[in-house]
């Protein structure tokens, strides 16, 4: 494994968005990761909509029929990879643009599908593996507790202690290395890419450290593979 | 907080100065700023007075975090006037996981060399 990658680097990340007031972390999870796995199929990057996940995605938890997605009031990745691969593929952002509310209908047009999954994974808490994951098979949609987050402005974030109660969506775009002063050694960290503007974060980018599974972000971790599909 | 034994020569240094100035010794004159900032706008004084207040609430929960979390900086973000509350209502969506039996799993890479 390399000891730092980042995809920003490989032209396999979209320019960071921005969510709104509304729960919908877990599509631009989703479409990041699309959009990642997408480039590595056809060697374009294409940004993809959200809005036809909050619009048109209310696929359940098979575990619990209780847990769907739905829209800003929340949903899962791995949920949205699924609606994906029986829907046929994700539009262009341009197509189906973001409006950040879920008081729309589903406007799915077929014709205009931009990006398809081919198939879905979890992958193991192993941080090596989630590196080796993210080298081989581009950004991954990862969940993470956001506690820390609300007041994050940059830095490398590795609290003391902080819950692994997943609550957020997010891509890990790679990881790296870097000196820690108040450690006075160089700490591994992950990128993270965030929905929620460039103004929040380092560009709209959260490093976590890496190490200890740092509030969960290793737990709940998910690799997607596209296949090329031709716009029309 | 719980220290691991292999996180334990982590902590041996603290830093206990800061050359920042103390945005809870003038909140009034940062959440001016942060209005501006942002764009923020409240409907009646009222809920401006609340909104200050949550502010204030923040500032000191983001001196919190700053000393839990030394080696990232915390301070006013765009989400500082909201309660944790709102700030998980409005900006976090992950539904509880309960990932299937039968979910399939990534083959597990090489990593060496």
């Amino acid at each position: 494994l390399p000891t730092d990658f980042d995809w920003r680097d490989h032209g396999a990340v979209t320019a960071v968005k921005n969510q709104g007031s509304c729960g919908s972390c877990w599509s631009f999870s989703t479409t990041g990761a699309l959009e990642g796995a997408n480039f590595l199929a056809t060697g374009k990057l294409v940004s993809l909509s959200e809005q036809q996940l909050v619009d048109c995605d209310h696929e359940c938890d098979p575990e619990d029929a209780r847990s769907c997605d739905s829209g800003c009031n929340g949903g899962l990745m791995n949920s949205a990879f699924e609606y994906t691969l029986k829907a046929g593929g994700l539009q262009r952002e341009e197509d189906y643009p973001y409006t950040g509310t879920d008081r729309g209908t589903c406007k799915f047009d077929k014709t205009k599908i931009a990006a398809s999954v081919a198939n879905f994974s979890v992958v193991s808490l192993d941080e090596d593996q989630i590196a080796a994951n993210v080298v081989k098979n581009g950004p991954l949609a990862v969940a993470i507790n956001a506690v820390f987050m609300q007041t994050y402005m940059g830095g490398v974030s590795c609290p003391y202690i902080c819950s692994k109660r997943l609550d957020h969506g997010v891509l890990l775009v790679g990881y790296g290395e870097g000196y820690a002063p108040i450690r006075m050694k160089e700490k591994p960290y992950w990128i993270i890419k965030n929905s929620w503007g460039e103004s929040w974060g380092e560009n709209g980018f959260y490093k976590i450290c890496r190490g200890r599974n740092i509030c969960g972000v290793d737990s709940m971790v998910s690799t997607v593979a596209a296949i090329h599909t031709h716009s029309q | 907080s719980i220290v691991s034994p292999d996180e334990s020569d982590d902590l041996l240094i603290r830093q206990v100065v800061s050359d920042g100035e103390d945005p809870l010794l003038n909140p009034e004159h940062h959440f001016l700023s942060f209005k501006k900032r942002f764009g923020k706008h409240y409907a009646n004084p009222e809920e401006h007075a609340l909104r200050f207040g949550v502010f204030k609430s923040n500032l000191r929960r983001a001196k919190r975090h700053q000393k839990l979390d030394p080696s990232a900086v915390h301070g006013i973000t765009q989400f500082a006037d909201l309660t944790p509350a709102e700030f998980r209502r409005s900006y976090l969506g992950l539904r509880p996981l309960r990932l299937p039996s039968d979910a399939h799993k990534a083959p597990i890479l090489p990593t060496n060399d």
